[in-house]
């Protein structure tokens, strides 16, 4: 792909936050 | 369904189903999403990634989903 490492490094980062953060409502939602 | 509005529902299907590394950005849902105004866009963009739905990528104007690979 045409994105750099860092890019690349952020882009996960904010993946992994995003995964945490929907668990999370997920689990206040019961 | 999902809990989500038919506006968030729509700004979702068309982030998740986008093939682009970086995502989707704020100008491609508004070529998409015709019947939406900018603001209704990003209204809808901020919920979702509240909830974990969906992530900003290079900028804040490309988003990418949690359930895409």
């Amino acid at each position: 792909s045409g994105l750099t490492e860092e890019q690349k490094r952020r882009i996960e980062e904010n993946r992994q936050i995003a995964l945490a953060r929907r668990a999370e409502r997920l689990a206040a939602q019961r | 369904v999902n809990g989500l509005t038919a506006h968030q529902s729509q700004v979702l299907n068309l982030i998740k189903n986008c093939p682009v590394p970086e995502g989707m950005s704020l100008q491609e849902l508004k070529l998409q999403l015709h019947n939406m105004s900018m603001s209704t866009i990003k209204q809808a963009v901020e919920f979702l990634s509240s909830e974990g739905h969906i992530y900003s990528t290079v900028d804040d104007d490309h988003y990418k989903s949690t359930d895409a690979e």
